[in-house]
């Protein structure tokens, strides 16, 4: 079982072509290991990524070093789904 | 034995018991719904299509998919709330009725089973499906990258380590192989809609290239109302708006889709959702906004399904 244990899903809402460059950038490079759930395709469409605990600290100051503003939308992924199975395991005994 | 009303449509369920629940389905349902295996899976699981068919021999039929992408967890979900609805309406919407008594509706929802057994039990993340890639440590192939349409062309990654890796060659996976057989040997489907989440999308083709269909003109003009009315439909239920555009303008381009494919078959009734994005989740929605998702989807299903069966071809 995989364990996501720390790691963050932030969302960008990219203003401009350039940063949207940018992420696109930070799409192709493989170190940091990224997932991303949207990918920087368009201004209209939010940009998520889930960014294991380990690359916390260099992708937000990737983002923070080009002034890309960004929020955090899943805190620590795998309460999210240690609460999911629960519900699961839940329903299933029900 | 388990009665389909004991199965409780706002929960996530795992494979055994979304097979296990198609079983009560056609067994409360015996003169409309039928279990059909299409195929096995890479690890040899069965892959179950359920036929919705109130007779007739070769009937124009609507292909409604979810779930090919495994971690999209609503959307298979949202595939076994879809199911329900299809089957306890026939009879009492006049709508539902009319459509299958004309049309045959055949639904996939665990279009991805090795992929979706794989979230459960191992990698909740898991997009791709589980084939061993030769040469590679990397398993699994984009099952949304692998048609003939477009195939290894931009949008889709020839690195098997990647989520859109598109696989050594176009149908290499079974899962979709058994899609297309089932598609070309049956000859006379009308309507290709694939579920995916999250982004609250209404797409048509095409993916693999930004230029227009040659119906553009029809979709455009006469569909592109029908296009934006089912949005809209799904829009009046909970709020939740969608954008209607061609996959490659509306978000990337996109080699390799099942609904540039399928367009390219012929079956110009080809569209793709992306279900819910509430910005909080992503793919791990919560189970209690399995059913809204769930019951805005069908509006926008319902006003698709309608326009087809009045707009034979």
């Amino acid at each position: 079982q995989r364990l996501f244990v720390g790691d963050q899903v932030i969302r960008v809402n990219a203003q401009t072509e350039e940063e949207l460059r940018l992420l696109q950038a930070l799409e192709a490079q493989q170190e940091w290991e990224l997932d991303f759930w949207l990918h920087p395709v368009s201004t209209e469409l939010p940009v998520d990524i889930r960014v294991p605990r380990s690359s916390l600290t260099s992708v937000k100051g990737y983002l923070h070093g080009h002034n890309i503003p960004f929020t955090v939308m899943i805190n620590n992924l795998q309460e999210l789904l240690d609460e999911e199975r629960v519900e699961m395991e839940e329903n299933q005994k029900k | 034995e388990r009665s389909t009303r004991s199965l409780n449509f706002g929960a996530y369920h795992n494979l055994d018991t979304i097979y296990s629940w198609m079983d009560t389905l056609v067994a409360q349902h015996p003169n409309l719904v039928t279990k059909e295996e299409i195929g096995r899976s890479y690890e040899n699981r069965p892959m179950y299509v359920l036929k919705f068919s109130t007779g007739g021999y070769n009937r124009p039929a609507i292909w409604i998919d979810t779930g090919i992408h495994s971690r999209e967890w609503v959307s298979q979900a949202t595939g076994v709330w879809t199911a329900n609805k299809i089957a306890t309406d026939y009879g009492t919407d006049a709508s539902v009725t009319s459509l299958l008594n004309n049309m045959d509706i055949y639904m996939l929802i665990l279009a991805n089973p090795d992929g979706y057994v794989y979230t459960h039990t191992n990698d909740r993340m898991w997009r791709k499906t589980r084939s061993k890639v030769s040469g590679s440590i990397c398993r699994g192939v984009d099952p949304n990258r692998n048609w003939d349409a477009g195939f290894g062309g931009p949008g889709a990654s020839a690195n098997p380590c990647s989520d859109s890796y598109h696989g050594p060659s176009a149908h290499s996976e079974i899962e979709v192989k058994n899609v297309v057989d089932l598609i070309k040997r049956h000859g006379n489907f009308k309507s290709f809609i694939s579920v995916h989440a999250y982004s609250q999308l209404l797409m048509y083709p095409y993916g693999y290239t930004c230029n227009k269909v040659p119906d553009q003109l029809e979709l455009v003009r006469k569909e592109k109302l029908k296009r934006r009315a089912a949005a809209q439909k799904l829009t009046s239920l909970y709020g939740t708006s969608y954008k209607v555009g061609n996959i490659c303008n509306i978000i990337y381009q996109a080699s390799g889709g099942s609904i540039d494919w399928s367009y390219n078959a012929g079956i110009k009734y080809s569209f793709a959702f992306e279900l819910r994005d509430t910005g909080r989740y992503g793919f791990i929605l919560p189970a209690g906004q399995i059913i809204p998702t769930a019951s805005e989807t069908w509006l926008a299903l319902k006003h698709i399904m309608e326009y087809v069966r009045d707009h034979p071809y």
